[in-house]
Parts: structure tokens; C-alpha cells; sequence
């Protein structure tokens, strides 16, 4: 019955939610030095061709109508939240010019694979209550981050904002969300390629041009 | 909301974690 009820409540939010970007979200768009919407709708676009493709490969053909319906869906979400997103940015740093985070790849894809997440979870654990040997339960993080070819790292970074900007979203997809972080921070973003490490080598090359010469600390 | 541990620290948003201005 829980199951249900998420499943019931997110449908409830994007029921009436946009496919396409708002009227506010295209305000914010041509607000940008650079105007992103293009690379946006294309980049949607074409994530849904991979999404779909790996989708079909991990649940069987049969069932490739799904990826198509979880897809419109985290669509959906990822323009919600967006919005809210700009709206609370606009707020707090009282500018709309959003060019340089609007233009930012990983930052979309970041967004879009987070709102994907919630989707995929919230069915996903309906499907792995019913039926325990579920393919659907394969789809469970981390494999959003390899269909999207994202670092653990960089999708750190979008989940407590998501979170912030759709306060619609259920304790039980709150705490989801959450094991992922912890997931992310345990073991995910220690992985070899991960952008973490030439971050701390960077942030220890300014701490040695800033200060002086000094015993390096464990 | 409650049980989640927010980690951004007050005035900091979406726009410092990916580098923005």
C-alpha cells in the first residue's frame, strides 16, 4: 500500500506537470548570456534514445514501453524542479542571468539522471516488493550514472537542492535519495576517474601558493 | 524533510557547487 501511495502521489505531481520547458523556465533561458534552451531540448532528446536503448537491453524488448513511460516522467520532474531551483537561486543571489549553470552539461544531466532516480525508485520498489527476482530491481542506483555516463561526484552535487526545490517529494523518496548520497560518499566518488581526487589536488595546490611553507598535516 | 541531513551551509546553493558566479 505504500508503494502504491508513491507511485500515486508522484503521478499526482506530474499529471499536470509540462513536457517542455514553462513559460517561466523559457523566461529564465532567454535571461542567459548564452541562451541554453537548444542544447536543452536536445540534450533530452538524446538521452532519451540512450535511456530508452539501455533501458530495453536491462528489462527485455517487451517491456521497452516502460522506459519511454519512466522517461516522460523523470522529464517532467527535471523541468519542475529546474524551475524551482531558479527560483529559490533568484531569490537568494538576486540575479536571473543563470547562463553558466543553465549551460553546464553535467549539470543537466546531473538533474535530469536524479529526477530519473526518483521514477525508477519509486516503481522500481513497488516492482521489488511484488516480485523479488524483478529485472526492474536491477535498475536501481548506481544504473542511472552508467546509462548517463555520470560521475558519482557530479551527481552528489544536484541531491540536496533537488530535494530543497520539490518539497512534494515523500519521506520514503527523501531516504532513498539519501542512501545514495551515503553510497555515493562511502565508496562511489573514491573510485578511480573520479573528478573528487583532481579537486583535492587542486585545492592543495592553492593551500601551498596561499601559505607559507608549512609540515603537510596527515 | 526532518530526518535529512542538509550539508550546504547557509547561503550556499546550487550555483557554488557547480562553479557559477
Amino acid at each position: 500500500r505504500a508503494a502504491m501511495n508513491n507511485i500515486q502521489q508522484l503521478t499526482m505531481i506530474l499529471n499536470s506537470a509540462a513536457d517542455k520547458p514553462s513559460e517561466t523556465l523559457i523566461k529564465y533561458f532567454n535571461n542567459c548570456t548564452v541562451n541554453p534552451t537548444d542544447s536543452i531540448l536536445k540534450r533530452v532528446e538524446n538521452l532519451e534514445h540512450i535511456f530508452k536503448k539501455k533501458f530495453a537491453e536491462a528489462v527485455g524488448q517487451g517491456c521497452a514501453e516502460i522506459g519511454s513511460q519512466r522517461y516522460k516522467l523523470g522529464v517532467r520532474l527535471y523541468y519542475r524542479v529546474m524551475e524551482s531551483m531558479l527560483k529559490s537561486e533568484e531569490e537568494r543571489l538576486s540575479v536571473q542571468n543563470f547562463s553558466q549553470l543553465l549551460n553546464d552539461n553535467i549539470f543537466h544531466t546531473s538533474l535530469l539522471a536524479c529526477a530519473l532516480e526518483v521514477v525508477m525508485a519509486t516503481y522500481g520498489r513497488n516492482a521489488s516488493q511484488s516480485d523479488g527476482a524483478s529485472a526492474e530491481t536491477d535498475l536501481s542506483f548506481p544504473w542511472i550514472l552508467n546509462v548517463f555516463d555520470l560521475k558519482a561526484f557530479d551527481f552528489y552535487k544536484v541531491i540536496e537542492s533537488f530535494i530543497k526545490a520539490e518539497p512534494s517529494l515523500t519521506r520514503e523518496m527523501i531516504k532513498h535519495l539519501e542512501r545514495c548520497e551515503h553510497r555515493i560518499m562511502e565508496s562511489l566518488a573514491w573510485q578511480s576517474g573520479s573528478p573528487l581526487f583532481e579537486l583535492i589536488k587542486q585545492s592543495k595546490e592553492r593551500e601551498s601558493q596561499s601559505d607559507q611553507p608549512e609540515p603537510t598535516a596527515t | 524533510v526532518q530526518d535529512y541531513h542538509f550539508g550546504l551551509e547557509e547561503g550556499e546553493g546550487i550555483s557554488e557547487l557547480f562553479d557559477c558566479d
